[in-house]
């Protein structure tokens, strides 16, 4: 597996807060959960109709979608597999290089 | 040979590396490959120039990709660009003219540590891999670095955040010779451009604050006719316009320095995709992505040579 299978179980997940009030409660789970944000590229930025994509363990994605659900907040997981993800960006010939 | 290397995947940096090599010891008439400093690993900072050799003054372009390391499509953009420019110098009129009268300057790597970690360790590791004895983070954001309202909006003083502006302007050594460089040839140098992923826009300045460049028209109308091509290609989608609306404010990016210090024609490539596979675009998108975007950076250009002051 690529990068020692380190990506097993981590989740791509797209919010979008409704309100100035889901957004700051995004915020806060975000670092609590010390997620990696893909987009945008600094948590400030979030705020009512930011398009944020986070990147999460699957331990913080537990906690995180169950945060989700409960708040009723608009989400999408974009990338459910990551480590698939990642291993599929290369074809077999790049996958065979590296290793 | 140059068409032999794979331009279709991913490389490594040492791969990277020594394609250029390859380029300067077999296309001495179009190349010239050399480093303008070392990285904070040591690691050497490798820019191509691409143009007819003349002993006349001629304008210039700057091209670099891989600010951020994650961001693999850049490079591979910037592999692709040097290779078609090579490859169509001969049969493409329109590149011909750009290879005469202008010389590029690539730098297919800006963040080589970065990138060179995200291959072998971390691959959505995005800053520098300098280290401070005083943090226990490494790393600052190479896009947060360029001394234009310094971590200001948009940049963290903290250096666990993948938005570091670093301890000051130009920490970063690979910041430090792109920004010397420039400087050194600015009179020369008539636009800048840098690419990132994934959002899928071309952004121009400013990105530090919500105001109109003075030169607007000519940009604004560069931008519009270069995402207009781009769609040509595949189809594909591309907001444009000042970085601060299109995306959001942030201080101490390269794009803006590059404007301030008196490179008219600066821009911002955010390219594949929009989220579907964010930094992960596969290797069989590399080829639609590039051809779209070789056409657009060939517009730009082209606009920029005969209609802009």
């Amino acid at each position: 597996h690529s990068y020692d299978n380190r990506y097993a179980g981590h989740k791509v997940i797209r919010l979008i807060p409704k309100s100035e009030e889901e957004a700051l409660a995004l915020k806060s789970v975000s670092h609590q959960l010390k997620v990696d944000l893909w987009q945008p590229s600094s948590i400030s930025y979030v705020s009512e109709g930011t398009i944020t994509d986070v990147r999460v363990t699957q331990n913080a994605s537990r906690t995180l979608l169950a945060f989700l659900q409960k708040t009723n907040i608009q989400y999408k997981v974009l990338i459910e597999d990551l480590q698939k993800a990642v291993e599929n960006e290369n074809s077999v010939h790049t996958q065979r290089n590296r290793r | 040979s140059l068409s032999e290397y794979n331009y279709e995947v991913y490389h490594s940096l040492e791969d990277i590396q020594s394609w250029m090599h390859y380029l300067n010891q077999t296309q001495p008439s179009l190349v010239q490959v050399f480093s303008i400093g070392r990285s904070f690993e040591g690691r050497p900072l490798l820019i191509i120039q691409l143009g007819r050799k003349s002993q006349v003054y001629k304008r210039a372009v700057w091209i670099d990709c891989g600010i951020h390391a994650r961001e693999w499509i850049g490079p591979a953009f910037c592999q692709w660009f040097v290779k078609e420019a090579i490859l169509t110098y001969k049969t493409d009129p329109a590149m011909r003219k750009m290879l005469n009268h202008l010389y590029f300057y690539i730098m297919p790597v800006l963040n080589v540590d970065g990138y060179h970690f995200s291959w072998t360790h971390d691959r959505f590791w995005r800053k520098t891999r300098s280290r401070n004895s005083k943090f226990r983070c490494r790393g600052v954001d190479a896009n947060r670095n360029w001394k234009v309202k310094w971590c200001d909006e948009g940049a963290s003083a903290d250096p666990c955040d993948d938005t570091y502006c670093g301890p000051f302007p130009e920490s970063e050594p690979e910041v430090k010779a792109v920004a010397n460089f420039l400087r050194k040839h600015r009179k020369r140098i008539r636009a800048y451009l840098s690419f990132h992923a994934y959002a899928q826009m071309l952004l121009y300045p400013y990105s530090y604050k919500h105001a109109t460049i003075p030169n607007f028209s000519c940009v604004e109308f560069a931008a519009h006719k270069a995402v207009k091509a781009l769609r040509s290609v595949h189809g594909i989608r591309y907001r444009h316009g000042p970085a601060s609306q299109t995306l959001y404010v942030s201080s101490g990016n390269s794009m803006d320095w590059a404007y301030k210090n008196g490179i008219p024609y600066s821009f911002a490539f955010e390219l594949r995709d929009t989220g579907y596979f964010g930094f992960l675009l596969p290797e069989m998108l590399i080829k639609p992505t590039c051809t779209e975007t070789m056409l657009a950076v060939k517009n730009i250009t082209m606009h920029l040579l005969k209609n802009c002051p």
